[in-house]
């Protein structure tokens, strides 16, 4: 699970 | 990942795919803007510099690596392959992007989540993606008919970000604490922008006529 700081998007 | 995102993803990816085959098959980039290319190569190295410090899937830094490279070579093709870039439509391509690039940048130093190096430049490619498309829809309007393979690449370009709406939509409603809020108002931005183009894409399909944009 990502936090804010992940852009975990293309 | 949930659907709507690898819907968007595959969208995009095959947009990319139409305009690779369209260039390689015709070996002509008439119709292609050539600054909406470099726009979207600035914004797929601006985005992905995180490619070697964040390791997040296969799948993210596989897709990462696409995008990058895809673009660096449609921007090379249409700028050196000696047969290509007779075809560029170099008078009629002659939108100001780096006003765009400008202001991305300017807004990205004003409004982004961190005021770090990585977070500037992503907020300024978030930014400059939305924009990005501008001087390509120009360049349509301008030379008016536009051909199938480059009409169906701005419609795929254009669904891969309302995908993306979608997505956000879906992860706000079963995330927590999610909040893509720059990424959000860019990405309605960007969909907005590419209204018109869908609307008359929609009556070229419905009339079985070829695409025409009101000069």
């Amino acid at each position: 699970h990502y936090d804010d700081d992940y852009h975990d998007e293309l | 990942m949930n659907i709507f995102r690898f819907l968007g993803d595959m969208t995009h990816l095959i947009s990319i795919l139409i305009l690779l085959l369209k260039i390689y098959a015709t070996k002509s980039c008439s119709g292609i803007s050539l600054k909406t290319q470099e726009l979207y190569a600035l914004v797929f190295l601006a985005r992905y510099l995180d490619l070697f410090t964040d390791f997040i899937s296969v799948y993210n830094s596989v897709m990462k690596v696409v995008f990058i490279a895809s673009s660096l070579a449609i921007v090379w093709c249409m700028r050196r392959h000696r047969v290509v870039r007779r075809s560029y439509d170099k008078e009629l391509d002659t939108f100001r992007h780096y006003f765009l690039v400008a202001a991305c940048l300017a807004l990205a130093l004003l409004v982004q989540e961190k005021f770090t190096f990585l977070e500037v430049l992503w907020a300024f490619s978030i930014y400059l993606e939305a924009v990005a498309i501008l001087p390509q829809l120009v360049l349509l309007q301008r030379s008016g008919n536009v051909d199938n393979l480059t009409g169906q690449y701005v419609f795929f370009l254009g669904a891969y970000r309302a995908f993306y709406i979608l997505n956000w939509i879906y992860r706000y409603f079963t995330e927590t604490h999610f909040s893509r809020w720059i990424s959000c108002v860019s990405g309605l931005v960007q969909t907005a922008l590419y209204a018109d183009f869908f609307y008359y894409y929609f009556i070229s399909w419905k009339n079985n006529s070829k695409l025409q944009l009101p000069a």
